[in-house]
């Protein structure tokens, strides 16, 4: 569902060029819980970009769904990120004069064919899911780190996706809390077979995982198949 | 070096009132390495903002090294910040227009006893410091989540300050990265005899502190110490 063919990325920062990703080639079947792992720096959130369609690969090519994304317009992108993908940012980025059940429906005001009851269900379903009930009108502002990390979570589930990016979701969440949220993906994963793809940093995540993809200076430097 | 005296925290939101801390007590000498724990949302930031002087307390009183900040005015404070804390945000607050190595030089400048050339060898010490010596003129939206916490701990530490409050400092990094983090901060502590206050739910913190406060729904529900 996710091929990644010899993708590079390179960026001029004055004088030097630098190399966030190598001739990276990955192939991710649909239904996988796959984990992308590798020191600070190492390209993790480069590639996870390239996969979501908000950022383009310098060389190589980006197939999602059967769709080559390389050298699409962005009208043809943002269709391709509102229906088919779902992404959990490392840095939230929530917007911040809505409240966190008014950020949780944005995307989902955008997907036409989910009529306005359903989407207050869908909302305050994720919201209560992810232990942010009784948060709901509090805005971003008014929110611990983990309980903003919790309403980009909901965010990325509630339009119900066929592939879900997280960039490291439980980054700024306790054991417990990180534990629920983790269940309930994997539940998710198991019942309706979205594709989770995960960069994280965090021992759990790498254990669930049925594939975990080691990267290391921008290069895949091995895989582990764990069905 | 740090009392907190019947501190309480209440917000208003709408019509109703959320406490998130609630008549909290506790008291910290010179050169501890004190952890606080606790679930998301259970305070640990709000308490920190408290000891590093970026928010006041609806109740109680607030002693930072010998100092009642309560009712003290900005200049007062801001003198206080400069001189005596350190703080590494749990969302970084880097300077955007900034590169990695002004961003950790710009609170040196305010402190007028450190000559040019000290500042120049502070910044480039504590940056190699934290791994990011081959960073330092790459702008924070040029940088990974992780390189760009490690710019906010360096920032943090050059000031050599008499405290250093840490709100989740390894949270977006790999084990091997925030092991040196933690190794680096522990010999500062050992040597200098600087006091560390983290807010963490890294586990390898709360086995390196020598007080574990354990804070949940805004109150204190035990602490464990271990010389
Ligand atoms: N605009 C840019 N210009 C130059 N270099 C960049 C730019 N954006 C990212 N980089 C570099 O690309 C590399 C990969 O970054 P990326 O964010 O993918 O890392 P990561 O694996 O997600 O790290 P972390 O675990 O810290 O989040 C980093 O070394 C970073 O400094
Ligand atoms: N301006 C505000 N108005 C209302 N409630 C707030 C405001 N700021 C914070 N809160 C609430 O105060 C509580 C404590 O927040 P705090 O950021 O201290 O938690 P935390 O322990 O640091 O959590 P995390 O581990 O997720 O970072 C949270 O429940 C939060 O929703
Ligand atoms: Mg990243
Ligand atoms: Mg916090």
């Amino acid at each position: 569902i996710v091929r990644i063919e010899n993708v590079s990325k390179r960026y001029q920062l004055g004088e030097q060029e630098v190399v966030a990703l190598h001739d990276v080639s990955v192939a991710i079947e649909a239904g996988e819980f796959a984990a992308l792992a590798g020191p600070s720096g190492s390209g993790k959130t480069t590639l996870l970009n390239m996969i979501g369609c908000i950022d383009v690969a310098t060389s190589g090519r980006v197939i999602i769904d059967g769709r080559d994304v390389t050298g699409r317009n962005p009208d043809e992108l943002a269709d391709l990120r509102a229906h088919t993908l779902g992404f959990i940012f490392q840095t939230f980025n929530l917007l911040p004069v809505l409240s966190a059940e008014e950020n949780v429906e944005y995307p989902l005001i955008n997907i036409q064919s989910v009529p306005r009851a359903e989407r207050r269900k869908r909302v305050a379903y994720f919201l209560d899911m992810v232990g942010l009930g009784r948060f709901a009108k509090h805005r971003p502002g008014q929110l611990s780190g983990g309980q903003r990390q919790r309403v980009a979570i909901a965010r990325a589930l509630a339009t119900h996706p066929k592939i879900v990016l997280a960039d490291e979701p439980t980054a700024n969440l306790d054991h417990a809390s990180g534990e629920g949220i983790l269940q309930l993906m994997k539940q998710i994963n198991d019942h309706q077979g979205t594709t989770f793809i995960f960069s994280t940093h965090d021992a759990r995540v790498m254990a669930m995982a049925n594939r975990l993809i080691r990267i290391s200076d921008g290069a895949i430097v091995g895989e582990e198949v764990n069905p």
